[in-house]
């Protein structure tokens, strides 16, 4: 998180460190993301955390051996006290493109289920009638994560370095929605590679300052509705140019949700 | 010696005919027929002696000894008289003629020519006599007849008398009816009926004849030509006959073996009974506290059932298990089935847990009888109840603790989404 402020313990309950140790490859991968707990055997994530690293286009989950979940977790140096997971089954979406991000949204299933409490508590899904709308321009949103608090490290820094480049605290940032014409323009001009599709809506500030960064992939960008005053997940943290996360004119992308509700109900119905 | 004629025709005349028949002579012809046949007999030619009563020279025709004429003469006088044209039949198969001529003759008389021949009887118009007329239909053949029958009746070894097969009737339900058969059309002759009532032990069977019924009887004999006779067991019942119903018969077993016999005459009107069977009685049961007993008469007896039911909010405990119904049944001897088994409350047991979920019960002893109450409450603010209900469950009469809206399916305590114990900084739109 970049320009963000710590978050105090219980601020985001539904936050999740998605840990990946890809034991398969040598040397070994390690990386880490943010998934949100949706009920007490669900976390949403953004489905590049857990894609296999490859350079071709295969889309392969990794084993889910290899992930580990940390819920009701504030230091990332303090695992201790928090409640860890093992996954029973992680699902990609079918259609997710690692080259645009296209339909970057996943699912983990926890082998057991968790019990909620002041820090563990699920984030809420946006209701059907929210589903063509998603998130409106301007809004304010919130998002957390254990990413680079500083653009200027690699995420192998980050998940083996001490370096205060890297938050040990959860750290948030209050992010406002995009126009999504402007967001897709900003990056059609940069280069044609970029594609931002309807799946996806952008958050940030044109003069920078403060974004999501590496390693607060898949953790949720929430909204709070004005109706029932609960937090809703309205995006996951997705990807962002090349420039330096928190540039100037540069927005980070994040998976509109919303669009995904058929999708997850059918899949939390499948193999509940 | 009589001369024997057995053919179906013949002549007969006097001696040395045409001739003058000689003196003395006294000669005797036997003709008989074959059944069925009657011999009808006439004269061509008649020339005799006259003589006051024919005591001189006559012809004699008898039938057994039976004198059917005398002829004497060559014309009719008052008192000796001539064939003529009269043709003699004979009633029955045979016929005998005598000729009688004295010792002497006053003129030349040539005597007489007579011719037979054998004549078909039609016994179905003769034989009017009920003891011999065909029962149903006669059929005349030359020489003989036959009898035969309307459809459902076999012709008797009589050849006469037409008869029913009614020697197997098996009646095993608790009530009927039986009749002689045709009834109240004339019974059939020479039959013989058995109609067997064959009920479970424990049963007894009244029979109640009706009104009219109509046997065959004799004034001084008691039933010798058709009669009733009912067995019962070891009782035996008749023989019944005449045109006074018996009326009603307690035969006290449940066993009846009914025998109907006719006999070759007669027509009457027969018989016609319906038949109950009582059993033996059980004492009027008491119904258990808290319940009741359906339905309710005067007197159960032999296979009457009752149903015991409790009331609203109470069960019935039968040797420790609790069951909604109860039927019992009255025995052969007069017992139930079953004993009365008493009421118990109702008792839903302790409810459900729900994960993540209290229970409050409603009374201080935590009750869980009939219509004791309790409700569910989620762990807050972490749960919440799905679907959000009234969360009262009371018990209800079935043993199952019920809700007004789910019935007996229970909510679950779902993780609250959205709702951080600390609160976010609330966020205001740009």
């Amino acid at each position: 998180i970049i320009g963000g402020r710590n978050a105090e313990p219980g601020f985001f309950p539904w936050q999740a460190l998605v840990m990946v140790e890809d034991m398969s490859r040598v040397p070994e991968d390690k990386w880490f993301g943010s998934g949100a707990l949706l009920s007490d055997s669900w976390v949403l994530t953004a489905a590049h955390v857990l894609r296999s690293q490859r350079r071709d286009n295969t889309v392969i989950p990794v084993s889910k051996e290899h992930v580990t979940i940390y819920l009701g977790l504030h230091d990332v140096t303090n695992k201790m006290d928090a409640t860890n997971r093992t996954v029973e089954r992680i699902i990609l979406h079918e259609d997710f493109d690692p080259k645009s991000y296209n339909n970057d949204i996943a699912l983990l299933k926890l082998k057991d289920k968790v019990t909620m409490g002041p820090y563990v508590m699920p984030v809420c899904l946006p209701h059907f009638h929210h589903e063509l709308a998603g998130p409106q321009t301007n809004t304010l949103g919130l998002v957390a994560g254990w990413g680079l608090s500083s653009p200027n490290i690699t995420m192998e820094d980050a998940v083996s370095s001490s370096s205060r480049t890297v938050s040990d605290i959860l750290q948030y940032v209050k992010l406002p929605v995009v126009l999504h014409a402007e967001c897709k323009s900003s990056y059609s001009s940069r280069s044609q590679n970029y594609n931002v599709t309807d799946n996806m809506f952008c958050a940030g500030y044109y003069e920078g300052g403060k974004d999501t960064c590496l390693g607060d992939s898949g953790g949720a960008f929430i909204i709070q509705d004005p109706s029932t005053q609960r937090w809703v997940a309205q995006g996951l943290v997705s990807w962002g140019g090349p420039e330096e996360c928190g540039s100037k004119q540069v927005y980070g992308v994040y998976t509109k949700v919303s669009n995904y509700l058929d999708w997850l109900g059918d899949k939390v119905e499948e193999f509940s | 010696d009589a001369i024997l004629l057995t053919g179906m025709f013949g002549e007969i005349h006097s001696p040395n005919f045409p001739e003058s028949y000689p003196s003395d002579s006294d000669i005797f012809w036997n003709v008989s027929v074959p059944n069925g046949f009657r011999i009808k007999l006439y004269f061509m030619h008649f020339d005799l002696e006259s003589s006051y009563l024919c005591e001189y020279d006559y012809v004699k025709v008898e039938v057994e000894g039976q004198v059917l004429a005398t002829f004497c003469g060559r014309e009719d006088t008052d008192t000796e008289q001539t064939p003529g044209q009269q043709q003699i039949l004979s009633p029955g198969n045979t016929l005998n003629m005598a000729f009688k001529s004295d010792f002497s003759n006053e003129e030349r008389f040539t005597g007489f020519d007579a011719h037979y021949t054998a004549v078909d009887v039609d016994e179905c118009t003769e034989k009017n006599d009920e003891e011999l007329a065909c029962d149903h239909y006669c059929h005349n053949y030359i020489g003989g007849y036959y009898c035969s029958c309307r459809f459902g009746y076999i012709l008797h070894s009589d050849n006469r008398t037409c008869k029913v097969e009614c020697s197997d009737n098996l009646f095993i339900e608790r009530t009927g009816i039986i009749s002689s058969p045709d009834f109240p059309n004339p019974y059939p002759k020479s039959s013989d009926c058995l109609f067997r009532i064959e009920l479970e032990e424990g049963f007894a069977i009244v029979l109640e004849f009706e009104e009219s019924f109509d046997v065959e009887d004799h004034p001084e004999v008691s039933c010798p030509y058709d009669y009733l006779k009912i067995k019962a067991g070891r009782r035996e019942f008749g023989p019944l006959c005449g045109d006074r119903s018996p009326g009603q018969i307690e035969t006290g077993s449940n066993s009846v073996q009914i025998l109907f016999h006719s006999d070759n005459s007669g027509e009457n009107g027969g018989w016609k009974l319906s038949y109950t069977a009582t059993g033996n009685s059980c004492p009027v049961p008491l119904p258990p506290s808290n319940g009741k007993i359906e339905p309710v008469i005067d007197k159960y007896t032999f296979k009457d059932q009752v149903l015991i039911s409790c009331n609203t909010g109470y069960i019935l405990l039968k040797e420790e298990l609790e069951i909604e119904f109860l039927q019992i049944a009255c025995q052969r001897d007069g017992t139930w089935s079953n004993s009365v088994p008493p009421c118990k409350i109702v008792d839903c047991r302790s409810p459900p847990e729900l994960e993540h979920g209290f229970v409050t019960f409603h009374t201080r002893n935590n009750l869980t009888t009939y219509g004791s109450s309790f409700e569910y409450s989620c762990q807050e603010p972490y749960y919440q109840m799905v679907p959000s209900i009234n969360n009262t469950y009371t018990c209800g009469e079935r043993s199952l603790w019920m809700n007004e809206e789910l019935g007996a399916k229970l909510p679950s305590c779902q993780p609250v989404c959205g709702k951080p114990a600390r609160s976010l900084p609330g966020v205001i739109k740009r």
